[in-house]
């Protein structure tokens, strides 16, 4: 469903260069549940950034759906990515002025659902991340995890193909992080969604069927495992 | 160095009122090293504000070093937070337009500190917390886990007698948050310097010598144990 080919990324800061990912071979088939493991610096978000098309490699092709997204227009790769891909920041990146409903919602809106359509689905995808009656609260008037669910509802939104999670469990405790996990696997398994995380949460790892590691900006590790 | 007496939190939103924390007895003596613990949305982040004297409550009362923190201006209030606490935020909160050793900086010259001690104090934290050459990048040019060094690094620059740290190994993989727990458990060996930690992290949580647990608002637990 996505895929990475000899992929480079590096930042220039000043006369410096540092190279973050060095040469990176990644094929996500679909109905896979993938994580991606790695030092703090390593480059798991840079990565998360190529594979839902919001960033160019310096080298390298980056395919979604067999297709090298180099070739698609700006408005081409924009629908590409409102339809098919959900992403969940690190830094969870909600709309500050919008209530949590209103975050679920947007993506639907830049796609063109129906308002009461959309409004259902995003009560709906609240009530699933165990949000119910925080709906009209903004964000600084959630808590940290509650905040990282609401961005998780957001990504699902569209009911997109891939989704591109970047430390989805960091600030859960046990219980709600099982609760999501459980439910990511659950539209994996029923609906064929292909999930990719980047993350060191244990609680998480131990429950994907393939772990890819990061060291040095270069992949040193990518096995099956049979999923807790 | 710092209690809740019977403290309850609350907030409203329209005609609703969330009761958070329903009559909170906590006392951190000099030299402690505890964890807050409970689910998403039980109150961790809220009592985190509290203890940094950044919040007050509706009800009770907060003592800072035996004082009750209601007799003292704001003045007064904001010498003591920079002078004795170094507070790490869920979300970081990074000045973005300042490079992580201006950042690491701003509580010492707040706190009249001279420049030049106040400058090669930064960068030794930055090294402390294993961020050398990453000191003048901004914010957005580090990775998440990197962000979260620089607020600990940030906490620790005025040499404060309690740090309370909101979630501070949420984003790092394990060598890098076992390195900051050690740094953080060697302060407190050699320095006397009291942690109190919000945090669901049970590499953290095997390394505090107490645990309190929060659930619908109030402690339901506060046990001692041998930390590992
Ligand atoms: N805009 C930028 N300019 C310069 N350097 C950057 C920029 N963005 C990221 N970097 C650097 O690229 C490296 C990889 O960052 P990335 O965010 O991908 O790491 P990560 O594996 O997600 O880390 P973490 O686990 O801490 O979130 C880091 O060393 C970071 O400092
Ligand atoms: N400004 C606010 N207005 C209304 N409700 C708030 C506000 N700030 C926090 N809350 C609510 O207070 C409750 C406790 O929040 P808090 O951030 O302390 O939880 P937490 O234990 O830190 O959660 P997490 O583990 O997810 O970070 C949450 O249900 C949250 O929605
Ligand atoms: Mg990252
Ligand atoms: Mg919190």
């Amino acid at each position: 469903v996505v895929a990475l080919k000899d992929v480079h990324k590096s930042y220039r800061a000043g006369d410096t260069e540092l190279r973050v990912l060095e040469g990176i071979d990644l094929v996500i088939e679909p109905g896979e549940f993938v994580a991606i493991a790695g030092p703090s610096g390593s480059g798991k978000s840079t990565i998360c950034n190529l594979l839902a098309l919001l960033d160019n490699p310096n080298r390298g092709s980056v395919y979604f759906n067999d297709q090298n997204v180099e070739e698609l227009g700006d408005r081409e790769l924009s629908l590409l990515r409102n339809h098919h891909i959900g992403i969940v920041f690190q830094g969870f990146n909600l709309v500050q002025v919008l209530t949590a409903h209103e975050n679920v919602m947007l993506p639907m809106e830049i796609g063109n659902t129906p308002v009461d359509k959309a409004s259902s689905e995003a009560y709906r995808l609240l009530k699933e991340v165990g949000l119910e009656g925080f709906e009209h609260q903004r964000p600084q008037q959630l808590s940290g995890g509650q905040q990282q669910r609401v961005a998780l509802a957001r990504a699902l939104a569209t009911n997109p193909r891939l989704v591109v999670a970047d430390e989805p469990t960091a600030n859960l405790d046990t219980k709600t992080a099982m609760q999501i996990i459980d439910l990511m696997r659950n539209l994996n398994r029923d609906h064929g969604v292909s999930f990719v995380f980047a993350t060191h949460d244990e609680r998480l790892l131990q429950r994907v069927s393939r772990i890819i590691r990061l060291l040095d900006g270069l992949i040193v590790e990518d096995t099956m495992q049979e999923a807790a």
